[in-house]
Protein backbone atom coordinates (compact mmCIF):
# COMPACT_ATOMS: atom_id res chain seq x y z
CA UNK A 1 0.00 0.00 0.00
CA UNK A 2 1.30 3.17 -0.89
CA UNK A 3 2.59 5.19 2.07
CA UNK A 4 3.23 8.85 1.03
CA UNK A 5 5.62 10.76 2.77
CA UNK A 6 7.58 14.44 2.95
CA UNK A 7 11.22 14.27 1.48
CA UNK A 8 13.43 14.49 4.59
CA UNK A 9 15.93 16.71 3.11
CA UNK A 10 16.00 18.61 0.17
CA UNK A 11 18.69 16.50 -2.45
CA UNK A 12 16.71 13.37 -0.94
CA UNK A 13 13.65 11.84 -2.95
CA UNK A 14 10.41 11.39 -1.53
CA UNK A 15 9.25 8.44 -0.86
CA UNK A 16 8.12 7.15 -4.20
CA UNK A 17 6.71 3.61 -4.18
CA UNK A 18 5.20 3.98 -7.80
CA UNK A 19 8.48 4.24 -9.40
CA UNK A 20 9.35 1.16 -11.30
CA UNK A 21 12.73 2.08 -10.86
CA UNK A 22 12.28 0.11 -7.40
CA UNK A 23 11.19 -2.95 -9.09
CA UNK A 24 14.39 -4.62 -10.05
CA UNK A 25 16.42 -3.57 -6.38
CA UNK A 26 13.51 -4.93 -4.69
CA UNK A 27 13.39 -7.90 -6.79
CA UNK A 28 17.52 -8.44 -6.03
CA UNK A 29 17.01 -7.83 -2.51
CA UNK A 30 14.35 -10.00 -1.99
CA UNK A 31 16.51 -13.33 -3.92
CA UNK A 32 19.58 -12.17 -1.35
CA UNK A 33 16.89 -12.57 1.54
CA UNK A 34 15.43 -15.96 0.18
CA UNK A 35 19.01 -17.08 -1.08
CA UNK A 36 19.70 -21.14 0.11
CA UNK A 37 16.01 -21.09 1.44
CA UNK A 38 14.24 -24.38 0.18
CA UNK A 39 11.09 -23.45 -2.45
CA UNK A 40 8.12 -23.09 -0.17
CA UNK A 41 10.43 -21.83 2.84
CA UNK A 42 10.44 -18.52 0.59
CA UNK A 43 9.38 -15.00 2.04
CA UNK A 44 7.26 -12.73 -0.60
CA UNK A 45 7.47 -9.06 -0.84
CA UNK A 46 4.52 -7.20 1.08
CA UNK A 47 4.77 -3.72 1.01
CA UNK A 48 7.54 -1.43 -0.47
CA UNK A 49 8.41 2.00 -0.34
CA UNK A 50 11.90 3.33 -1.45
CA UNK A 51 14.50 6.41 -2.12
CA UNK A 52 17.23 6.91 -4.87
CA UNK A 53 19.99 8.48 -4.89
CA UNK A 54 22.16 9.11 -8.02
CA UNK A 55 25.82 8.08 -6.91
CA UNK A 56 28.76 7.94 -9.37
CA UNK A 57 27.46 6.07 -12.52
CA UNK A 58 25.09 4.53 -10.66
CA UNK A 59 21.74 4.70 -7.94
CA UNK A 60 21.91 4.35 -4.38
CA UNK A 61 18.20 2.91 -3.37
CA UNK A 62 17.25 3.32 0.02
CA UNK A 63 14.04 0.65 0.14
CA UNK A 64 11.65 -0.23 3.28
CA UNK A 65 9.90 -3.26 2.95
CA UNK A 66 7.51 -5.93 4.65
CA UNK A 67 8.43 -9.73 4.86
CA UNK A 68 6.01 -11.78 4.75
CA UNK A 69 7.19 -15.44 6.44
CA UNK A 70 5.82 -18.47 5.35
CA UNK A 71 3.99 -20.29 8.28
CA UNK A 72 6.87 -22.99 9.39
CA UNK A 73 4.74 -26.52 10.79
CA UNK A 74 7.46 -29.00 9.48
CA UNK A 75 8.35 -29.89 12.51
CA UNK A 76 11.63 -31.14 11.93
CA UNK A 77 12.64 -27.13 10.75
CA UNK A 78 11.18 -25.48 13.67
CA UNK A 79 9.84 -26.13 17.55
CA UNK A 80 6.90 -24.26 17.21
CA UNK A 81 4.25 -24.18 14.38
CA UNK A 82 4.49 -20.42 13.37
CA UNK A 83 1.95 -18.46 11.87
CA UNK A 84 2.88 -16.04 9.44
CA UNK A 85 5.16 -13.22 10.10
CA UNK A 86 5.74 -9.80 9.16
CA UNK A 87 9.14 -8.62 9.07
CA UNK A 88 10.09 -5.19 8.56
CA UNK A 89 13.52 -5.07 6.63
CA UNK A 90 15.58 -1.45 5.70
CA UNK A 91 17.78 -2.61 2.63
CA UNK A 92 19.99 -0.77 0.89
CA UNK A 93 21.31 -1.62 -3.23
CA UNK A 94 23.55 -0.11 -5.12
CA UNK A 95 22.98 -0.47 -8.76
CA UNK A 96 25.37 0.50 -11.38
CA UNK A 97 25.25 -0.40 -14.82
CA UNK A 98 22.76 -3.03 -13.86
CA UNK A 99 24.97 -5.34 -11.59
CA UNK A 100 23.30 -5.08 -8.06
CA UNK A 101 25.14 -5.00 -4.89
CA UNK A 102 23.38 -5.42 -1.45
CA UNK A 103 24.91 -3.17 0.91
CA UNK A 104 22.76 -3.57 3.62
CA UNK A 105 20.28 -5.94 5.20
CA UNK A 106 18.24 -4.91 8.47
CA UNK A 107 15.13 -6.62 9.49
CA UNK A 108 12.92 -7.04 13.06
CA UNK A 109 9.85 -7.83 14.08
CA UNK A 110 6.93 -5.12 12.23
CA UNK A 111 6.90 -3.27 15.87
CA UNK A 112 10.60 -2.50 15.78
CA UNK A 113 12.17 0.78 14.80
CA UNK A 114 13.79 0.86 12.16
CA UNK A 115 17.39 3.09 13.36
CA UNK A 116 16.21 6.71 11.08
CA UNK A 117 18.89 7.39 8.25
CA UNK A 118 20.82 10.30 8.85
CA UNK A 119 21.70 8.99 12.66
CA UNK A 120 25.08 10.79 12.89
CA UNK A 121 26.04 7.65 15.13
CA UNK A 122 25.00 5.17 12.87
CA UNK A 123 26.47 6.80 9.87
CA UNK A 124 30.25 7.06 11.54
CA UNK A 125 30.70 3.91 11.53
CA UNK A 126 30.24 3.75 7.69
CA UNK A 127 32.54 6.29 6.37
CA UNK A 128 32.86 4.58 2.95
CA UNK A 129 29.16 4.00 2.36
CA UNK A 130 28.46 7.68 3.60
CA UNK A 131 31.02 9.49 1.22
CA UNK A 132 29.43 11.67 -1.07
CA UNK A 133 29.50 10.76 -3.27
CA UNK A 134 30.52 7.06 -2.88
CA UNK A 135 33.55 6.57 -4.34
CA UNK A 136 33.24 6.47 -8.11
CA UNK A 137 32.43 2.72 -9.50
CA UNK A 138 32.28 1.55 -5.99
CA UNK A 139 30.70 -2.07 -6.80
CA UNK A 140 33.84 -2.24 -9.63
CA UNK A 141 36.08 -1.72 -7.04
CA UNK A 142 34.41 -4.27 -4.93
CA UNK A 143 33.92 -6.80 -7.33
CA UNK A 144 37.70 -6.55 -7.95
CA UNK A 145 39.23 -6.75 -4.37
CA UNK A 146 36.42 -9.99 -4.43
CA UNK A 147 38.39 -11.35 -7.50
CA UNK A 148 41.47 -10.90 -5.53
CA UNK A 149 40.34 -12.64 -2.13
CA UNK A 150 38.95 -15.36 -4.88
CA UNK A 151 42.68 -16.09 -6.29
CA UNK A 152 44.37 -15.20 -2.67
CA UNK A 153 42.27 -18.09 -0.70
CA UNK A 154 42.02 -20.40 -4.08
CA UNK A 155 37.94 -19.70 -3.51
CA UNK A 156 35.38 -21.15 -6.08
CA UNK A 157 31.57 -21.39 -6.02
CA UNK A 158 29.61 -23.72 -7.91
CA UNK A 159 26.86 -21.21 -9.62
CA UNK A 160 26.69 -17.33 -10.92
CA UNK A 161 24.06 -16.75 -7.97
CA UNK A 162 26.34 -18.39 -5.40
CA UNK A 163 29.14 -16.03 -6.21
CA UNK A 164 26.82 -13.05 -6.50
CA UNK A 165 25.47 -14.48 -3.00
CA UNK A 166 29.48 -14.38 -1.77
CA UNK A 167 30.01 -10.76 -2.94
CA UNK A 168 27.13 -9.66 -0.97
CA UNK A 169 28.37 -11.09 1.98
CA UNK A 170 31.88 -10.19 1.56
CA UNK A 171 31.07 -6.16 0.92
CA UNK A 172 28.60 -6.45 4.15
CA UNK A 173 31.82 -7.82 6.25
CA UNK A 174 34.18 -5.17 4.95
CA UNK A 175 31.54 -2.99 6.57
CA UNK A 176 31.41 -5.43 9.93
CA UNK A 177 35.48 -4.84 9.56
CA UNK A 178 34.75 -1.15 9.92
CA UNK A 179 32.74 -1.37 12.88
CA UNK A 180 35.26 -4.16 14.75
CA UNK A 181 38.34 -1.74 13.53
CA UNK A 182 36.86 2.22 15.28
CA UNK A 183 36.34 -0.58 18.32
CA UNK A 184 39.43 -1.74 19.17
CA UNK A 185 41.98 -0.05 21.51
CA UNK A 186 45.01 -1.85 20.57
CA UNK A 187 46.87 -2.18 17.94
CA UNK A 188 44.72 -4.85 16.03
CA UNK A 189 44.20 -4.74 11.95
CA UNK A 190 41.78 -6.10 10.72
CA UNK A 191 40.34 -6.58 7.12
CA UNK A 192 40.28 -9.29 4.92
CA UNK A 193 40.97 -13.02 5.82
CA UNK A 194 39.94 -16.17 4.02
CA UNK A 195 36.93 -16.46 6.29
CA UNK A 196 35.79 -12.84 4.56
CA UNK A 197 33.51 -14.73 2.61
CA UNK A 198 30.99 -16.04 5.09
CA UNK A 199 28.23 -14.97 6.93
CA UNK A 200 28.56 -14.46 10.58
CA UNK A 201 26.47 -17.49 11.33
CA UNK A 202 28.43 -19.44 9.28
CA UNK A 203 31.67 -18.67 10.72
CA UNK A 204 30.34 -19.43 14.29
CA UNK A 205 28.57 -22.70 13.38
CA UNK A 206 31.34 -23.97 11.76
CA UNK A 207 34.17 -22.88 13.28
CA UNK A 208 33.14 -21.54 16.85
CA UNK A 209 32.43 -23.91 20.06
CA UNK A 210 29.48 -23.22 21.60
CA UNK A 211 29.91 -25.86 24.33
CA UNK A 212 32.20 -23.49 25.93
CA UNK A 213 29.12 -20.94 27.14
CA UNK A 214 28.22 -23.53 29.35
CA UNK A 215 31.11 -23.03 31.36
CA UNK A 216 34.17 -25.33 32.15
CA UNK A 217 32.39 -28.32 32.85
CA UNK A 218 33.75 -31.29 35.38
CA UNK A 219 35.61 -29.37 38.30
CA UNK A 220 39.34 -29.61 38.21
CA UNK A 221 41.23 -29.43 40.82
CA UNK A 222 43.32 -25.97 41.56
CA UNK A 223 46.96 -25.45 40.32
CA UNK A 224 49.22 -24.83 43.10
CA UNK A 225 50.20 -21.61 42.77
CA UNK A 226 53.64 -20.59 41.53
CA UNK A 227 55.90 -19.70 44.37
CA UNK A 228 57.97 -16.36 43.31
CA UNK A 229 62.06 -17.35 42.45
CA UNK B 1 56.79 -13.55 36.56
CA UNK B 2 59.19 -12.55 34.21
CA UNK B 3 58.84 -9.72 31.84
CA UNK B 4 58.51 -11.92 28.53
CA UNK B 5 58.40 -15.34 27.95
CA UNK B 6 57.64 -17.60 24.19
CA UNK B 7 57.93 -21.29 25.01
CA UNK B 8 57.98 -21.51 20.59
CA UNK B 9 61.46 -19.94 21.62
CA UNK B 10 62.20 -22.91 23.57
CA UNK B 11 61.24 -25.86 21.46
CA UNK B 12 57.90 -26.29 23.67
CA UNK B 13 55.13 -25.58 20.85
CA UNK B 14 54.74 -28.05 17.75
CA UNK B 15 53.60 -26.09 14.14
CA UNK B 16 49.84 -24.54 14.26
CA UNK B 17 47.49 -26.65 12.61
CA UNK B 18 44.29 -26.34 11.13
CA UNK B 19 40.71 -27.62 12.48
CA UNK B 20 39.29 -27.00 8.91
CA UNK B 21 35.51 -26.72 8.83
CA UNK B 22 35.47 -28.52 12.01
CA UNK B 23 34.21 -27.10 15.71
CA UNK B 24 37.02 -29.00 17.02
CA UNK B 25 39.52 -26.06 18.78
CA UNK B 26 38.64 -27.56 22.44
CA UNK B 27 41.08 -31.20 21.12
CA UNK B 28 43.79 -28.73 19.62
CA UNK B 29 44.20 -26.41 22.69
CA UNK B 30 44.46 -29.66 24.87
CA UNK B 31 46.85 -31.63 22.66
CA UNK B 32 48.58 -28.66 22.19
CA UNK B 33 48.84 -28.04 26.05
CA UNK B 34 49.51 -32.08 26.70
CA UNK B 35 52.54 -31.21 23.99
CA UNK B 36 53.80 -28.68 25.98
CA UNK B 37 53.68 -30.93 29.36
CA UNK B 38 55.25 -33.44 27.57
CA UNK B 39 57.78 -31.88 26.39
CA UNK B 40 58.88 -30.12 29.55
CA UNK B 41 58.69 -33.16 32.03
CA UNK B 42 59.82 -35.91 29.91
CA UNK B 43 61.79 -34.13 27.31
CA UNK B 44 60.12 -34.64 23.93
CA UNK B 45 58.32 -32.99 21.81
CA UNK B 46 55.99 -34.75 19.81
CA UNK B 47 52.80 -34.08 17.81
CA UNK B 48 50.02 -35.54 19.18
CA UNK B 49 46.39 -36.75 17.82
CA UNK B 50 43.36 -34.26 18.08
CA UNK B 51 41.39 -36.83 15.70
CA UNK B 52 41.52 -39.57 18.67
CA UNK B 53 39.90 -37.07 20.73
CA UNK B 54 37.05 -36.14 17.98
CA UNK B 55 36.81 -39.94 18.04
CA UNK B 56 37.04 -41.32 21.40
CA UNK B 57 36.10 -38.43 23.73
CA UNK B 58 32.68 -39.64 24.54
CA UNK B 59 31.53 -36.66 26.73
CA UNK B 60 32.82 -34.18 24.14
CA UNK B 61 30.64 -33.79 20.35
CA UNK B 62 33.58 -33.66 18.49
CA UNK B 63 32.84 -31.07 15.52
CA UNK B 64 29.81 -29.71 17.52
CA UNK B 65 32.34 -28.42 20.33
CA UNK B 66 33.83 -29.85 23.60
CA UNK B 67 35.44 -28.67 26.80
CA UNK B 68 38.94 -29.07 27.43
CA UNK B 69 38.28 -30.40 31.75
CA UNK B 70 36.11 -33.44 29.42
CA UNK B 71 39.18 -33.91 27.26
CA UNK B 72 41.60 -34.39 29.88
CA UNK B 73 39.58 -37.17 31.54
CA UNK B 74 39.05 -38.80 28.57
CA UNK B 75 42.93 -38.94 28.12
CA UNK B 76 43.34 -40.27 31.10
CA UNK B 77 40.33 -42.78 30.72
CA UNK B 78 41.63 -43.92 27.59
CA UNK B 79 45.17 -44.55 28.40
CA UNK B 80 47.13 -41.81 26.54
CA UNK B 81 47.11 -40.18 23.98
CA UNK B 82 48.66 -41.13 19.73
CA UNK B 83 50.74 -38.74 17.80
CA UNK B 84 49.54 -37.13 14.74
CA UNK B 85 51.49 -39.44 12.65
CA UNK B 86 49.81 -42.61 13.78
CA UNK B 87 46.34 -41.20 14.15
CA UNK B 88 45.87 -38.27 11.63
CA UNK B 89 43.71 -35.71 11.75
CA UNK B 90 40.27 -35.93 9.56
CA UNK B 91 38.22 -32.54 10.27
CA UNK B 92 35.35 -35.00 11.06
CA UNK B 93 34.23 -37.41 13.43
CA UNK B 94 34.74 -41.33 12.45
CA UNK B 95 34.49 -44.41 14.74
CA UNK B 96 36.93 -44.62 17.30
CA UNK B 97 40.19 -46.18 16.56
CA UNK B 98 42.63 -45.98 19.38
CA UNK B 99 44.97 -48.36 20.36
CA UNK B 100 46.56 -47.83 23.63
CA UNK B 101 49.89 -49.80 22.16
CA UNK B 102 49.81 -47.06 19.82
CA UNK B 103 49.66 -44.26 22.81
CA UNK B 104 53.12 -42.10 22.99
CA UNK B 105 52.16 -39.76 25.95
CA UNK B 106 49.97 -39.98 28.92
CA UNK B 107 48.69 -38.03 31.80
CA UNK B 108 48.13 -38.07 35.31
CA UNK B 109 45.94 -35.39 36.10
CA UNK B 110 44.88 -31.68 35.04
CA UNK B 111 44.64 -28.67 36.87
CA UNK B 112 42.43 -25.14 36.93
CA UNK B 113 44.41 -21.87 36.69
CA UNK B 114 44.12 -19.04 38.77
CA UNK B 115 42.02 -16.04 37.01
CA UNK B 116 44.44 -13.54 37.95
CA UNK B 117 46.66 -12.88 35.18
CA UNK B 118 50.05 -12.26 36.70
CA UNK B 119 49.48 -15.53 38.14
CA UNK B 120 48.42 -17.03 34.56
CA UNK B 121 51.97 -15.41 33.02
CA UNK B 122 53.94 -17.27 35.90
CA UNK B 123 52.83 -20.28 36.21
CA UNK B 124 53.17 -20.72 32.27
CA UNK B 125 56.41 -19.37 32.30
CA UNK B 126 57.37 -21.99 34.63
CA UNK B 127 55.53 -24.92 33.73
CA UNK B 128 54.12 -24.17 30.09
CA UNK B 129 51.51 -23.62 27.67
CA UNK B 130 47.94 -22.73 28.88
CA UNK B 131 44.83 -24.44 27.42
CA UNK B 132 42.35 -21.28 27.60
CA UNK B 133 38.93 -20.45 25.96
CA UNK B 134 37.98 -16.74 24.63
CA UNK B 135 35.15 -14.99 22.76
CA UNK B 136 36.76 -15.27 19.58
CA UNK B 137 34.53 -11.39 18.71
CA UNK B 138 36.33 -9.88 15.72
CA UNK B 139 39.05 -13.10 15.14
CA UNK B 140 37.30 -13.85 11.57
CA UNK B 141 38.51 -10.42 10.37
CA UNK B 142 41.98 -10.47 12.71
CA UNK B 143 45.22 -9.87 10.41
CA UNK B 144 47.79 -8.58 12.70
CA UNK B 145 48.78 -6.47 15.54
CA UNK B 146 47.41 -6.72 19.69
CA UNK B 147 43.43 -7.23 19.76
CA UNK B 148 41.72 -5.15 22.81
CA UNK B 149 38.03 -5.39 21.62
CA UNK B 150 35.74 -2.67 24.03
CA UNK B 151 34.62 -5.26 26.58
CA UNK B 152 31.05 -5.31 26.14
CA UNK B 153 31.69 -6.35 22.57
CA UNK B 154 33.88 -9.05 23.20
CA UNK B 155 31.86 -10.35 27.06
CA UNK B 156 34.19 -12.79 29.09
CA UNK B 157 30.42 -14.46 29.27
CA UNK B 158 30.84 -15.62 25.57
CA UNK B 159 33.04 -17.84 25.66
CA UNK B 160 33.11 -19.70 22.41
CA UNK B 161 36.35 -20.73 21.17
CA UNK B 162 39.30 -23.04 22.76
CA UNK B 163 43.31 -21.43 22.16
CA UNK B 164 46.97 -21.79 23.45
CA UNK B 165 48.80 -19.30 25.15
CA UNK B 166 52.49 -19.75 24.51
CA UNK B 167 53.70 -17.01 25.24
CA UNK B 168 53.51 -13.17 26.89
CA UNK B 169 54.86 -9.79 26.61
CA UNK B 170 55.07 -6.15 25.27
CA UNK B 171 55.39 -4.53 21.83
CA UNK B 172 56.04 -0.95 22.42
CA UNK B 173 54.40 -0.88 25.97
CA UNK B 174 51.20 -2.60 25.11
CA UNK B 175 50.74 -6.22 26.88
CA UNK B 176 49.85 -9.47 24.97
CA UNK B 177 49.46 -12.98 25.05
CA UNK B 178 50.97 -14.52 22.18
CA UNK B 179 47.81 -17.12 21.36
CA UNK B 180 48.54 -20.53 19.33
CA UNK B 181 45.40 -20.66 17.07
CA UNK B 182 44.32 -23.54 15.09
CA UNK B 183 43.10 -22.18 11.83
CA UNK B 184 46.13 -22.65 9.82
CA UNK B 185 49.10 -20.31 9.02
CA UNK B 186 47.93 -18.33 6.61
CA UNK B 187 45.63 -16.56 9.18
CA UNK B 188 46.38 -13.81 11.27
CA UNK B 189 50.47 -13.89 12.51
CA UNK B 190 51.73 -16.83 10.98
CA UNK B 191 48.75 -18.97 12.83
CA UNK B 192 48.99 -16.85 15.64
CA UNK B 193 46.64 -14.27 17.48
CA UNK B 194 47.91 -11.77 20.07
CA UNK B 195 45.80 -10.42 22.48
CA UNK B 196 45.40 -7.50 25.30
CA UNK B 197 46.76 -8.98 28.68
CA UNK B 198 46.10 -7.54 32.13
CA UNK B 199 42.67 -6.64 31.69
CA UNK B 200 40.57 -9.70 31.25
CA UNK B 201 40.25 -9.50 27.80
CA UNK B 202 37.32 -11.55 25.72
CA UNK B 203 37.96 -13.93 28.96
CA UNK B 204 41.20 -14.87 28.67
CA UNK B 205 41.49 -15.60 31.90
CA UNK B 206 37.95 -17.28 32.36
CA UNK B 207 39.24 -21.33 31.51
CA UNK B 208 42.54 -21.57 31.99
CA UNK B 209 43.62 -25.10 32.34
CA UNK B 210 46.73 -27.70 31.85
CA UNK B 211 47.16 -31.40 32.41
CA UNK B 212 49.89 -32.52 34.78
CA UNK B 213 52.10 -35.11 33.66
CA UNK B 214 54.44 -36.80 36.68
Amino acid sequence: VPVPAKPRADDEQAWDLSSPELLAPARFALDMYNYGRAAGMRAVLGTVRGRVRRVGRGSLFSLEATMEEPPCNDPLVCLLPVTNKTLLCSFQVLDELGKHVLLRRDCGPVNTKVPEYGNETFSSFLPMLNKDPLPQDFSVKMATVFKDFMATYNRTYETKEETQWRLTVFTRNMVRVQKIQALDRGTAQYGITKFSDLTEEEFYTIYLNPLLRNGSGKKMRPAKSINGR
Amino acid sequence: APPEWDWRKKGAVTEVKDQGMCGSCWAFSVTGNVEGQWFLNRGTLLSLSEQELLDCDKMDKACLGGLPSNAYTAIKNLGGLETEDDYSYQGHVQACNFSAQRAKVYINDSVELSKNENKMAAWLAQKGPISVAINAFGMQFYRHGIARPLKPLCSPWLIDHAVLLVGYGNRSKTPYWAIKNSWGTNWGEEGYYYLYRGSGACGVNTMASSAVVN
